[in-house]
């Protein structure tokens, strides 16, 4: 475990624990992704399917059950906390899972590791974790609401994509055949989607004014 | 696990 894995998974898991936390507190997900948060819930189910059949280390296994509960708790709460719900942008919320559902698992079928159900799952959750984030950068750009929450949410989310990189470029240097061309380039995929929120996101604070995407 | 498998990321 290197210090850029750590910062990584643990940016990653504040993202995740600021969210949960916040919702449990002001009852309130205006402006967070219910389809965005399924998608997490999915990719966290798919990718963790060996959880029970390979042990790595206590670390890994905890990380993977607070992912699994806390994904889930969310997705929970939006759809069936009586006060939650009724906060959350429904209409404007519209992205289908399915469109990015579909790509992701015929992708999975082609570009995978090896042809087995838990490696085809295990590619699917990276492709997928990719592009998790669209409906959730559509909603900001059709709410134009960048509150607190949603902000640190991306921001620590961008955070953990970030770390992450640094961690590849760091074990392909010090590991013999650390080399993982699914992982990677689905990860650099999913690090451009929020470079170009970013850019925004910056701009706006640096001109400080009220984010606005483009459409 | 393999040393260098990606798969002990989370």
């Amino acid at each position: 475990m290197n210090i850029f894995r750590l910062a990584g998974d643990m940016t990653h898991l504040m993202s995740v624990l600021v969210l949960l936390l916040k919702i449990h507190t002001i009852k309130s997900c205006a402006g967070i992704s219910l389809k965005t948060q399924e998608l997490y819930a999915l990719v966290f189910a798919t990718r963790y399917l060996d959880i029970f059949t390979d042990f790595i280390s206590v670390y890994n296994t905890i990380m993977k059950l607070i992912f699994l509960g806390s994904s889930f708790s969310i997705v929970w709460y939006m759809r069936r906390h009586k006060l939650v719900r009724r906060s959350y942008d429904k209409e404007q919320d519209t992205f289908r899972h399915f469109f990015l559902v579909l790509p992701c698992l015929l992708l999975a079928l082609v570009m995978n590791e090896k042809f087995t159900f838990k490696e085809v799952m295990w590619a699917f959750s990276l492709y997928l974790e990719a592009v998790a984030i669209l409906p959730q950068l559509v909603l900001l750009q059709r709410t134009k609401n960048i509150d607190n929450l949603t902000g640190q949410y991306v921001f620590l989310l961008g955070a953990y994509r970030a770390f992450y990189i640094f961690n590849w470029i760091y074990r392909y240097f010090t590991e013999p055949h650390y080399v993982h061309w699914i992982t990677w380039i689905s990860g650099l995929v999913q690090t451009l989607l929020y470079a170009d929120f970013f850019y925004y996101y910056f701009n706006s604070w640096k001109n400080n004014v009220k984010l606005h995407l483009p459409a | 696990a393999d040393e260098s498998s990606a798969k002990d990321e989370l």
